[in-house]
């Protein structure tokens, strides 16, 4: 499950990058 | 008594109003933002989805089955690259990243 939380805050950062 | 006579047409409207697309490429007012009218679907069916695991593809396909797999396919790739949503459990389950 580390690895969904990794996915998560990889996808908020992709998410993040988008907005900026 | 009547005014009769074809002075009155009023068939000329639109006679000049082809051409005018100009409105591709703008803000745009639809209800996506930015995404195409499969990308919004599939982003709300996942940010719709309660169990925490997320949607997996196969429901995915199921609740759209008017797309076929690889346009889905597509979508999630899309919507996963712009960080609206990410795999879980394994390469098929997707949660969204927008639900609050």
């Amino acid at each position: 499950l580390e690895r969904i939380r990794r996915n998560k805050e990889a996808a908020l950062l992709r998410l993040a990058a988008r907005h900026a | 008594s009547k005014p009769s006579g074809p002075l009155i047409m009023g068939n000329s409207v639109g006679a000049s109003g082809m051409g005018d697309m100009g409105s591709l490429g703008g803000s745009g007012s639809g209800p996506t933002n930015g995404l195409t009218l499969h990308q919004s679907q599939v982003l709300n069916l996942i940010k719709a989805y309660p169990k925490p695991e997320g949607l997996s593809f196969q429901e995915l396909r199921s609740q759209l089955p008017n797309l076929n797999a690889s346009v889905i396919k597509q979508a999630v790739d899309f919507l996963s690259n712009e960080g609206h949503i990410y795999s879980t459990v394994d390469d098929e389950h997707f949660k969204s990243t927008d639900a609050e």
